[in-house]
């Protein structure tokens, strides 16, 4: 059983892939996400930190053992258990599918229409609304993969599930509003389901699902 | 051609920026 | 073994990782890239491809079997043998943050350079800069990793050696010349190591690495 340290900052949905992976298999994870462990610009720029992570970047995890590793998806792939990674090779396959269509197709868009909400960015017009047609296809997409499927892999919450949410995390938080997220009833449904499983609740909490869509924080 | 076809993959150009402003923002809150 | 149909478009280099993977694994794969099999533009936008690829992008794989998948990491994944995926769990892991570094942080400074110097996007001097300095440090990054190691993980080729050295391809093939990669030798060795194992040669035949940086092509 993997056990170590998760170098991040607080609310880092990146590290809450890992968190949940961890809370899956019984991995034995400590934070370390504020001073004095871990203090985030200042500790990930010392060279103790960049011989092992050479990125610079969080969330970084370091095993007990040493074993070191970076990118979200490593880490959490690492960390959750057999049956999250996906038993058959096929299963295996789509759980990476997911993972990459998260990171690569939900990231963008959902940090450019989210980013300015929080007030990270800027506000630009044209962005915003590319980045929320392309959400919305995105939710179509999966609304149509689950429509007669529980889950993304399989019968079970797998990595697949973890990193999806986690992508779609701050969307449901703060953008989508009830009447955005109508058309995609499985898509809210598989959300919600996911969510609320006690392994995602130890890690994110209750999450408040949108009430109103935020706009750009001036 | 082949080229052609590149230039219609979805590459996050502007992944920098996103990464610059996350970061910063977050070392923010983090004092 | 796996068999089946991977849907590309001519020299798309996110189709050679999973080439190259079945190269090494034996896996029976179709190529169709061009009429009457599969014509990209139009094919991938027929509501059959849709159904089973909802992205309607490429590479995307169909099993004899018919087992679909997409995202090309997955597919490379699929098609790869136990040794290029990592055979300890550390190993699998490894190989799997090396795949994320690849899409994520070689990717877009790398066509941010390379695209204007083939004609297929405007070119800007400022982006091209950054575009540059970010490859630099990411090269130098690698430099490092490689200064005591032949591959990536562990002692053979695995897909993180597949994923990061496709992803530099054009990188090398287009802009960086000899007075460029002069301060990264582990790198530059690396790369010419992989692309001349018969595996990776069979996929991209011979590649010349760049002599003169090629300029955004107006």
């Amino acid at each position: 059983m993997a056990a170590g340290t998760l170098y991040t900052y607080p609310e880092n949905w990146r590290a809450f892939k890992a968190l949940i992976a961890a809370q899956y298999s019984g991995a034995k994870v400590q934070v370390a996400s504020s001073p004095p462990q871990f203090h985030f610009g200042q500790t990930n720029k010392t060279p103790d930190f960049l011989k092992k992570f050479p990125l610079g970047k969080v969330p970084a995890f370091q095993g007990d053992d040493g074993f070191c590793l970076f990118e979200s998806n490593a880490i959490a792939h690492y960390l959750g258990s057999d049956a999250l990674r996906g038993s058959s090779k096929e299963a295996a396959a789509q759980v990476l599918q997911w993972m990459s269509f998260a990171d690569s197709e939900i990231v963008p868009p959902a940090s450019a229409w989210v980013f300015p909400t929080l007030g990270i960015m800027q506000y630009n017009k044209q962005a915003t609304e590319l980045a929320k047609e392309e959400v919305r296809r995105l939710l179509e997409l999966l609304n149509e993969h689950l429509k007669s499927r529980t889950f993304l892999v399989g019968e079970r919450v797998s990595l697949a599930d973890i990193s999806v949410a986690c992508a779609l995390l701050w969307l449901y938080k703060q953008v989508l509003e009830p009447a955005f997220r109508q058309p995609f009833p499985n898509t809210n449904r598989w959300f919600s389901t996911c969510i609320n499983q006690p392994q995602f609740r130890a890690v994110l909490g209750e999450v408040r699902l949108c009430e109103k869509m935020a706009q750009f924080d001036a | 051609m082949s080229a052609e076809h590149l230039a219609e993959e979805n590459i996050w150009f502007d992944k920098y920026r996103y990464d610059d402003a996350e970061r910063r923002y977050y070392e923010q809150m983090n004092g």
